[in-house]
Parts: C-alpha cells; sequence; structure tokens
C-alpha cells in the first residue's frame, strides 16, 4: 500500500458514493448510464470472486463489500426505485460490442486459463471501457450536470492515481503487472478529453457541462 | 503458475 493506491482507492470511493448520493436525493438517475452502472456491477462481482477464496487484508474486504454493495444499490435505484426517471432511450450504447471483445480477448490473453482468473482478466478489461456508455450518453445528449462531472472527475482521477501507483510499485517492488498496467492507461485515455471539459468548463462555474 | 500480485488491488 502507497499513498498513490490509497488516494486512488478513496476517489473511487467518492465517486461512488457521490453518484449514489446524487441518485438518492434528488430521486432521480437522469442522466445517469444504467449500462454503466450494470457493467461496474459486473466488473466487482467478477473480480471480487476471490472474497470466498483467499483473504488479503481487512481494508481490502471491506473495500471489496463496500464497492460491491454500492454498485449493485446504485443498479437497483436506477432499474427499480427510479425506474421512471431513467433516459433509457439516451442510453442506447450497444453494450454487446464491449461485452464479446473483452470476454473472447480474456480468455485469449490471460495469466492462466483458469475460472476464476479469467473471470479476473475479464473484469480488468471490462472496467477499463465499462463508462463509456457513460460518456456515449453525455456526447449524444450534449450535456451533463454539475454532479455527473464531478462523479467522472473522481471516477477518472482514481485511474491517473493507480497510474502513479503503478510507476511507485515498479521502482520500490520492481511489481509489473502487464494486463492491470495497459488496460489501465486505456481506461484513463478515455477521461482525458473528459478531463479537459472539466476543467474548462465546469470548474468556470457554468453550472452543467455543455459540449462545444 | 498463477500471478496474484495485482490481486490485492481494487
Amino acid at each position: 500500500m502507497n499513498i498513490f493506491r490509497l488516494l486512488g482507492d478513496m476517489c473511487h470511493l467518492v465517486a461512488i458514493i457521490i453518484l449514489f448520493l446524487k441518485i438518492w436525493r434528488s430521486k432521480s438517475c437522469a442522466g445517469i448510464s444504467g449500462k454503466s452502472q450494470v457493467l461496474f456491477a459486473l466488473v466487482f462481482t467478477t473480480r471480487y470472486l476471490d472474497l470466498f477464496t483467499s483473504f488479503i487484508s481487512v481494508y481490502n474486504t471491506v473495500m471489496k463489500v463496500v464497492f460491491l454493495v454500492l454498485a449493485y444499490a446504485t443498479v437497483y435505484l436506477i432499474y427499480l426505485r427510479f425506474r421512471s426517471t431513467y433516459n433509457s432511450e439516451s442510453d442506447s450504447f450497444r453494450v454487446e460490442f464491449l461485452l464479446v471483445p473483452v470476454a473472447g480477448l480474456s480468455f485469449l490473453e490471460n495469466y492462466a486459463f483458469a475460472p476464476l482468473e479469467i473471470l479476473w482478466t475479464f473484469s480488468i478489461y471490462l472496467e477499463s471501457v465499462a463508462i463509456l456508455p457513460q460518456l456515449f450518453m453525455i456526447t449524444k445528449t450534449g450535456e451533463a450536470e454539475s454532479i455527473t462531472t464531478h462523479y467522472l472527475f473522481f471516477l477518472g482521477l482514481y485511474r491517473a492515481l493507480y497510474l502513479a501507483n503503478w510507476v511507485w510499485r515498479y521502482h520500490t517492488e520492481g511489481f509489473f503487472d502487464q494486463i492491470a498496467v495497459v488496460s489501465g492507461v486505456v481506461q484513463t485515455i478515455f477521461y482525458c478529453d473528459f478531463f479537459y471539459l472539466y476543467f474548462t468548463k465546469v470548474l468556470r462555474g457554468s453550472g452543467k457541462m455543455t459540449l462545444p | 503458475q498463477v500471478k496474484v500480485d495485482a490481486h490485492d488491488e481494487l
């Protein structure tokens, strides 16, 4: 554990809590991609199956359980509790175009051809693209509420901090996880365009982020 | 050999 990793995890947690509270308090999931949230729930489910097979630390276990619970609670809010506010027609990204290649790649490129390893690899690949339905939705509607952009900002910051974490681990421990690092870099790139808009539009005070 | 290094990350 290093400072980048810890801050990264905290940003990840903050992002998830921001989204959950936004939906809970406003009783609306307008502008939120339910598909991205289902993908994230799938990411956590397939990655954290090791909760049943190996114990790493209390921190690790608690965080995994919290992420799982919040991910499913968010999906519940979007698809059941506040379903009437869900913009399903704007959330039109075809997730099968992500799931099929990601599933195929996880069978081809993994560390071991074992069920848990393939599922872990699948979760890593899937996480790197899971935000695309959300970004697609913002591009399609041309705007996002500022609270949604804060959510995306913390999610992107979490990714950037994980990159710093890997640089740190490489130099201090000689650690290099090719699958996680390559996917992590790809994932972070997806946020770059968003980061630019966030700093130039949202932080300059306009309530919503509108695309040029 | 299953590489488990990254599995300690979230």
